[in-house]
Parts: structure tokens; C-alpha cells; sequence
């Protein structure tokens, strides 16, 4: 049932193409299985807008979705996932199934004004989820 | 449209309100109170608890970091990964006490010799000099060109008089100058990094500048330009050493390519066009 790019010949006059890159994340990534999705939040939400000047909108970004039972090769998983998957499915339920989680992160610039008036630009890592992975 | 399900959904909540404290999301879950686990970003939001905002730094001085932000990051806050410098933290300092000596009848000091404390605490330990500079804010583009033309001399010191300070903590030497970033206000740097460094090295985290700038008199003026009025900023360029800093180089992944690029077997790093490698079934 997925869409390929022969059944756009078929598709009504005047609606848009469907764009390669979506083609491609829906062949990917099906739906409901583990991926990145976006988080968006705004520091005056958390009143930290006093301190942090900048940026003043922020997204982790999160993983989540369910991991397959055979992990593909895309999640990077290690033998051991598979292994624990077996486990859970054959031997004891009681054990988790394995998680969708941050596989890499990217670092933020946070502007600051510090407790003595003096400010402060400072990037930490590992502020933005970038990659998912089942472990 | 920036109100997704998660910006919704955590204004919904009221769990944040009326404020979220993220070193509650840090405590022991045996209850004990060690603000040593919070990363540097939340000792930063744990030194404000149930505190009022404090002190606000000078306007000039915080459009001046805003640009310099503007300059370094993307439009999503991340750091561009075409810098080519190699700091990862700057502090600006304005200066905590101000002692201005009689101008005594000099004509020629563009901005009365002056001594600045500049209180250095929030420079941690792992934070290494790599360049600082004190700043000038300048109003006009005719007084930049003729703070351009300005001569200064420079002491910088431990704290206490110069008497006092141990052995070679006082340096003094010519300033040379340049322009520097944003068009209004105008910036005037001046590079005090081989005076600065021995203090912090020495731990020195109280430095008084005493700084004498002399402008050049125009012809037909009865008095030079008088460009710095305003005390400068004290700006250090830090690497900052510790594991939550970034490392070297990296790019951002677009939301497609991160899902469809394959870390290599170990999950670390992913491979370099991984999906061409794979062979086809």
C-alpha cells in the first residue's frame, strides 16, 4: 500500500507532487516506529526567560515510537537489542522489550546573564536529540 | 506552526507552573541535596533559586553579546559548525568600582584615567584563557575614526595596590586597537590577553585595570575627541575543558537524513554513506 513514484501519473489535476524526501521518510520510517519528533518550547514557559536572553525558543527534539522486532540495520542496534528482544519474546516477558532512545545529540549556545550582571555566551553538548536508536 | 503538541502540551499541564525547577529533576532519589550532580546550565538556574532576576547588565553591553550570539549560532541556537575559532565560552564583565583620578588639567585623555575592578569569580577552573579584550562602546562613526587614532597604556593588577600584589602580577604595555563587530553602536577592542593571562593563571579572580587613553588633538579644536566616556567591558574568550562543553567540529543532521543515516556497529558514529555500503537483498 505504500505510494510509489509510478502512481503519480494517477493523482488528480492540480494536486501538488508528493516530494521525494517524504517518499522517502514514509519508506523509512514507518508509521508509529521509532523516529525523532520535535519538542518546541519557549523559556518563558519555564520562566527561565530572565536568565537565558537567548535563544529564547529551544528543541530537544525527543525519540520515540516502537522498535521493531527485528531491528533494522538503520537504528545502528547492536546484537545485544536483538538478543534482548528474543529474550523478552520467548524466554520472559518480564524483561523490556528494548527502547527508542537519543542515538546522538547536537550542542546549544546558551546566552546568559549570570548572578553578577556580568553575561555569558556558553555552548553545552548534548542539548539536541538528533538520531534515534533502539537499545 | 510553532504550537506543536509539545509547546501545547507543556502549557497545558500547569505541571510548570508557576516555575519549573530543573534541579528538583537532579536530586538524589535517596533525598540528599547535591547540587554537585546538576550540569553547568542548571548550577547556572540553581544559583537563581527563589531569587529575584539581580542585577541586570548594561544595555550596550548585552547588545553587543546578542550580536556576538547572532554571529556564532543559527537561527535554532546551535553553534555554526564553520567557525574557525576555537572557544567555546565568552564572558563579558562590566566593571564592579570605578575610581576616576583627577584629570589634573591633561588635555590630551580622551577618557579620564581610571582604575576598573573587574570581578572574575564566574570564570571557572576549567575554563582556559584563550583571548580578552576591553571594549569600548562608541556612539559616531567621527568618533570611532578618532578613537582610532587614540594611544593607550595599560596596568593590570592583582588585588590590592601594586605594592601589594605578588611579583609580576603587575604588567603594563601600549594597546593596539581595532574595530570590531556592529555598526551601531560602534566597538573599539582593546587586545589585553598577554596582561590578562599570568593574573588568571595566578588564579587572580579580582583584577583592577588601570587604563589612560590619550587622543590626538584635531587642528583648530580646542579639546581632542572625547569618544570613550563609558567605562569598557572586560570580554574573555574561554575553552571551556569540561565534558559538557562540545568538541570539535560537527554538523547538524536534518530531520530526514537523521533517520535514514545508520550508525556503524557500534552505534557511535554513522557511517559514511552507509545505506550505498549495504548490499541489496
Amino acid at each position: 500500500g505504500r505510494e510509489s513514484p509510478g502512481r503519480t501519473a494517477q493523482r488528480p489535476r492540480g494536486a501538488a507532487p508528493p516530494s521525494l524526501g517524504a517518499y522517502l521518510s514514509r519508506l523509512l520510517s514507518p508509521h508509529g516506529e521509532c523516529q525523532l519528533h520535535d519538542f518546541r518550547l519557549s523559556f518563558r514557559q519555564l520562566r527561565w526567560d530572565r536568565w537565558i536572553v537567548a535563544p529564547q525558543r529551544y528543541n530537544p527534539r525527543f525519540c520515540q515510537g516502537a522498535c521493531p522486532r527485528a531491528v533494522r540495520h538503520r537504528y545502528g542496534s547492536p546484537l545485544h537489542t536483538l538478543v534482548q528482544n528474543i529474550i523478552c519474546e520467548k524466554l520472559d516477558a518480564s524483561v523490556p522489550r528494548p527502547s527508542c532512545v537519543p542515538a546522538a545529540y547536537a550542542p546549544l549556545s546558551v546566552l546568559t546573564i549570570e548572578p553578577d550582571a556580568s553575561i555569558a555566551y556558553k555552548e553545552y553538548d548534548n542539548m539536541i536529540a538528533t538520531r534515534c536508536t533502539c537499545r | 506552526s510553532w504550537a506543536s503538541r509539545g509547546e501545547a502540551g507543556a502549557a497545558v499541564s500547569g505541571k510548570l507552573e508557576p516555575e519549573a525547577e530543573p534541579w528538583s529533576l537532579q536530586q538524589p532519589v535517596d533525598g540528599g541535596h547535591s547540587s554537585s550532580l546538576l550540569p553547568p546550565l542548571f548550577k547556572v538556574l540553581w544559583g537563581r533559586r527563589g531569587g529575584a532576576p539581580g542585577l541586570q547588565p548594561d544595555s550596550r553591553a548585552l547588545h553587543y553579546m546578542k550580536k556576538l550570539y547572532k554571529t556564532y549560532t543559527t537561527k535554532e541556537g546551535i553553534p555554526k559548525s564553520t567557525r574557525s575559532h576555537l572557544y567555546n565560552t565568552v564572558r563579558l564583565f562590566t566593571a564592579s568600582s570605578l575610581h576616576k583620578h583627577s584629570a589634573g588639567g591633561q588635555v590630551t585623555g580622551a577618557f579620564p584615567p581610571a582604575d576598573l575592578l573587574f570581578d572574575l569569580g564566574r570564570v571557572a577552573a576549567v575554563e582556559h584563557l584563550l583571548k580578552s579584550v576591553l571594549l569600548y562602546a562608541v556612539d559616531t562613526a567621527a568618533a570611532l575614526t578618532s578613537a582610532a587614532a587614540c594611544a593607550c597604556s595599560l596596568v593590570l593588577t592583582g588585588p590590592g595596590t601594586p605594592s601589594q600584589a605578588p611579583p609580576g602580577a603587575a604588567l603594563s604595555a601600549p594597546c593596539s586597537s581595532q574595530l570590531a563587530l556592529g555598526k551601531n553602536p560602534r566597538w573599539l577592542e582593546i587586545d589585553v590577553t598577554p596582561l590578562l593571562q599570568p593574573l588568571l593563571a595566578a588564579s587572580q579572580r579580582s583584577v583592577q585595570v588601570s587604563v589612560n587613553v590619550t587622543c590626538p588633538r584635531a587642528p583648530g579644536q580646542p579639546l581632542p575627541g572625547l569618544p570613550l566616556r563609558v567605562p569598557p567591558s572586560l570580554i574573555l574568550y574561554l575553552n571551556d575543558t569540561s565534558a559538557q562543553a562540545p568538541r570539535g567540529r560537527w554538523s547538524f543532521p536534518s530531520k530526514s537524513s537523521a533517520q535514514a543515516r545508520a550508525p556503524d556497529s557500534a552505534g557511535q558514529q554513522p557511517a559514511a554513506g552507509g545505506r550505498a555500503r549495504q548490499p541489496r537483498r
